[in-house]
């Protein structure tokens, strides 16, 4: 709703990209950059997925159900769904495959 | 694909308008 004000250069967010890109296992344990951006650490996991999927499909949703076992599929979906709204993600081939803008 | 192109587009519109 808010019309932004154009000429004020791009102050945006830094993105902090973990240094534990081939750490693709493991469960997050909170820590700091759960925090970031403002987003819960729901929504910056299911982000962290979703970023770290390189494929042209991005990731699934039953990919993301299957990485992020234990948090509800609402839940998830709610990530989604403000991920997407935020423009952090957006869908791909169907509503079921979302990918990250700041991917490539 | 077209409508892969277009959604990241909006997107990162999306994005660019919260960034500000």
């Amino acid at each position: 709703n808010a019309q932004s004000t154009p000429g004020g250069g791009g102050t945006s967010v830094a993105l902090s990209t973990p240094a534990r890109a081939g750490n693709t296992g493991g469960s997050f344990t909170g820590g700091v950059d759960a925090q970031t951006n403002g987003l819960t650490p729901h929504q910056n996991q299911v982000l962290f997925l979703i970023k770290s999927c390189k494929g042209s499909e991005g990731m699934g949703f039953e990919e993301l159900k299957a990485r992020l076992q234990g948090m509800n599929v609402n839940t998830i979906k709610q990530a989604l769904d403000f991920l997407s709204n935020e423009g952090h993600i957006y869908s791909t081939v169907d509503d079921d495959h979302y990918k990250s803008t700041d991917g490539d | 694909l077209e409508r892969i192109q277009r959604n990241k587009a909006a997107a990162l519109q999306k994005l660019a308008a919260r960034h500000v």
